[in-house]
C-alpha cells in the first residue's frame, strides 16, 4: 500500500495532464472460479510454500498476516461504477472489446498497461506500457512476460490481434519460486470475468440489470470458423524429459530423436520417458543415445525414441545468428508438466564466437528451472537457433537471473544430429567431448586466455 | 513499438486508470491504490484490482475464501470506504487538476 522510496526533493513535474481524481462506488467484487481452481492446482497444496506473489521481494519485511490477506485477494476483482461528469468528456475513448478466453495463443504478443505503485505519482507513472507475450494458460490463468510492477495490478493486457481487445488484468505482477523471481506476471482473463460481472449484476441489482449490457462485448473469429488460433508453430516443439527422478525439457528434432541437455538426462543407455503436451498428451520411452562428458562445455543430451512423436513439429535449424534479432524460449521451466510447456520472449542478446565460429548464444528471455534442454527460436523465422543450457547464478548473492541465459548453438549440433540421424554414427557427436580450450574457457565463463609471449629471437 | 501496436496503445492508454481506496475523513491516511480498466465511460464501469478492499471487508479478508461464491455484492466493505479514479487527459478537454503535494521521489543513480 505504500511506498517506501527515499525520500528526496518532491517532484513537480506534470509530464501529462490528467482528469481530477472522480469518486467512485462499489458495485460488485468478482472472481473467476476457473481462475481460483487453476490457482490451486499450479500454485496450491505442496508447492504453496515455495511460491510468494507479494508485492515485494522475498527478504522484505512483510507480517504472515498481510501476505496471507494478498494471496486470498489476488484472484479477486472489483467493478465500480464512477460518479457522472461532464456528459461530452464522458464520451470520449475508444469503446473497449473483449477477447474471448482461448482465443490469444501462447507466444502471441500482448501489450501490459498499468501503473506502477498505484496511485502514487500518477504524472509520472500513469499507464506505463509493457510488451511481451502470452507465456503459458491454464483455463483463465494466464502468464505473461511482459514485466510489470507493484501497483499494476488490476492493470489491462491487450492483445495486438484481435487489435486492442482487453485479453486479460493483472493479478499478481510479481512471482517468487522458492525465493528466486521468476519474471512472469500472473493474469486473470478478462471474459470469464465480465462473464461473472454480467451474471452477478442481473442477479444482484435487477435494476441495475441494464449496467450489464454495457460491459464491454466479446469480439472473436466470424461464425464458422475456429476460434483457437494454433499459433505459431515452434511454440508446440519442447518435450518434457524425465530421467529418473530429473526432468527438464528438450526438444524433438527428428520424429524419434529428442536433444535434450546433458543434466537431465546423464546417462548413455539410462531409459528416460518423453512427454509431448501438443497436439496431445503423449508420453514416449527412449533411451539416451549420446551424453557428452562432464568435461566437455556442451551440455548436450541425444535421446532415441521407440515411437514418433507424431505431430511435434520438427524445426528447421538455423544457419546464422544476427545479435538483436527477436527470439522465444520454449520450455516446461517453473510449472513442469502441470500446465504444459511456457514461451518466453526477448531478443538475442550476444552470440560468442572463437575463431569465427558461434560457441555460445545469449538471450534477454526469461529461463527458468526446468527449462534446460528447451528450444530457442527465432520469433520472425521460426528457425531453431540452439538448445538452452543454463541461466545465471550469482555464487555470492546466491541471486539468479533469469533474463540472462546460455544456449548451445545448433550449428555445434547440426552436422553431428545429421550424421547420427542419417547412419546411427556416433562419432560426429562424440566430437563435442573435444572441444577446444578456448570454448572451455568460454563455457566457465573465464576470460580468455591471453596470447602465449612470442619469443623475439 | 511496432505500426502493429497502435490501435492496442490507443485502447489500453484511453482505457487505463487508477483506483485509490481510502477511509472516509482519512483521505490520505493508509489510503490502497491499484490499476483499472474503464470498461464503459458513460455511465462510467471500471475493473480493477480487489486487492485494495481487504482492509475494508466486514468480515475481514476470509470472507474471499469462506464463501464460495464467485463475487460479493458492494455492501460487504464498510461504510466509511472511499473510491477515487482517475485517468490520463482525453483529446479535447485541458485537465483542471490542482497541483497536490506528492510523496517524496527521487531518482538514485544507477
Amino acid at each position: 500500500a505504500s511506498l517506501g522510496l527515499e525520500p528526496g526533493a518532491p517532484s513537480r513535474a506534470r509530464a501529462r495532464p490528467l482528469q481530477p481524481p472522480r469518486p467512485a462506488r462499489l458495485l460488485l467484487l468478482l472472481s473467476c472460479p476457473g481462475f481460483r481452481s487453476h490457482f490451486a492446482r499450479l500454485f496450491g497444496a505442496e508447492a504453496a510454500d515455495q511460491w510468494h506473489f507479494v508485492s515485494s521481494a522475498p527478504d522484505d519485511a512483510v507480517s504472515e498476516e498481510e501476505e496471507e490477506d494478498q494471496l486470498r485477494a489476488l484472484g479477486w476483482f472489483a467493478l465500480l461504477r464512477v460518479q457522472r461528469g461532464a456528459a461530452a468528456e464522458e464520451r470520449r475513448g475508444p469503446a473497449v472489446t473483449v477477447a474471448p478466453l482461448g482465443v490469444v495463443t501462447k507466444g502471441a504478443p500482448l501489450l501490459a498497461c498499468g501503473s506502477p505503485f498505484g496511485a502514487f505519482c500518477p504524472d509520472i507513472f500513469l499507464n506505463t506500457l509493457s510488451r511481451g507475450v502470452l507465456s503459458n494458460a491454464a483455463g483463465p490463468l494466464l502468464l505473461t512476460d511482459a514485466r510489470c510492477l507493484p501497483g499494476t495490478e488490476g492493470g489491462g493486457v491487450f492483445a495486438a490481434r484481435p487489435a486492442g481487445a482487453l485479453v486479460a488484468l493483472v493479478a499478481a505482477p510479481l512471482c517468487w519460486k522458492a525465493r528466486e523471481w521468476v519474471g512472469l506476471t500472473l493474469l486473470c482473463a478478462a471474459a470469464p470475468l465480465l462473464q461473472v460481472a454480467r451474471w452477478a449484476l442481473s442477479s444482484l441489482h435487477p435494476g441495475s440489470a441494464s449496467l450489464s449490457v454495457l460491459l464491454p462485448p466479446e469480439v472473436g473469429a466470424p461464425r464458422g470458423l475456429p476460434l483457437r488460433d494454433l499459433g505459431p508453430p515452434w511454440a508446440a516443439a519442447a518435450v518434457l524429459v524425465e530421467c529418473g527422478t530429473v526432468w527438464g525439457s528438450g526438444v524433438a528434432v527428428a520424429p524419434r530423436l529428442v536433444v535434450t541437455c546433458r543434466h537431465v538426462a546423464p546417462r548413455e543407455a539410462a531409459r528416460v520417458l518423453v512427454h509431448s503436451a501438443t497436439p496431445k498428451n503423449v508420453a514416449i520411452w527412449g533411451r539416451v543415445v549420446f551424453a557428452t562428458q562432464e568435461t566437455s562445455p556442451y551440455d548436450i543430451a541425444v535421446v532415441s525414441l521407440e515411437e514418433d512423436l507424431n505431430g511435434v513439429p520438427t524445426p528447421v535449424p538455423a544457419e546464422h545468428f544476427h545479435e538483436g534479432e527477436p527470439v522465444s524460449v520454449v520450455g516446461f521451466g517453473v510449472f513442469g508438466q502441470a500446465c504444459g510447456p511456457s514461451v518466453t520472449s526477448g531478443i538475442l542478446s550476444a552470440v560468442v564466437h572463437v575463431d569465427d565460429t558461434p560457441v555460445m548464444l545469449q538471450t534477454t528471455c526469461a529461463v527458468h528451472g526446468g527449462s534446460s534442454g528447451g528450444p530457442l527460436f527465432s520469433t520472425r523465422s521460426g528457425d531453431l537457433l540452439g538448445i538452452v543450457a543454463s541461466n545465471t547464478r550469482d555464487n555470492n548473492t546466491g541471486a539468479t537471473y533469469p533474463h540472462l541465459n546460455f544456449s548451445i548453438p545448433i550449428t555445434v549440433l547440426q552436422p553431428a544430429l545429421k550424421q547420427y540421424s542419417q547412419t546411427g554414427d556416433l562419432c560426429g557427436l562424440r566430437e563435442l567431448d573435444l572441444a577446444t580450450e578456448p570454448v572451455r574457457v568460454v563455457w566457465r565463463l573465464q576470460r580468455p586466455l591471453p596470447e602465449a609471449p612470442r619469443s623475439k629471437l | 513499438m511496432g505500426r502493429q501496436w497502435g490501435p492496442s496503445m490507443r485502447v489500453a492508454e484511453q482505457a487505463g486508470c487508477v483506483v485509490s481506496a481510502s477511509r472516509a475523513g482519512q483521505p490520505d491516511v493508509g489510503s490502497w491504490s491499484c490499476s483499472g480498466v474503464i470498461l464503459s465511460r458513460s455511465p462510467g464501469l471500471v475493473l480493477c484490482h480487489g486487492g485494495i478492499f481487504t482492509p475494508f471487508l466486514r468480515t475481514g479478508s476470509a470472507a474471499l475464501t469462506q464463501t464460495g461464491a464467485a463475487f460479493l455484492p458492494g455492501d460487504s466493505c464498510s461504510d466509511d470506504l472511499r473510491l477515487h479514479v482517475q485517468w490520463g487527459p482525453t483529446t479535447a478537454s485541458p485537465a483542471g487538476r490542482a497541483d497536490q503535494e506528492l510523496p517524496g521521489l527521487c531518482t538514485p543513480q544507477c
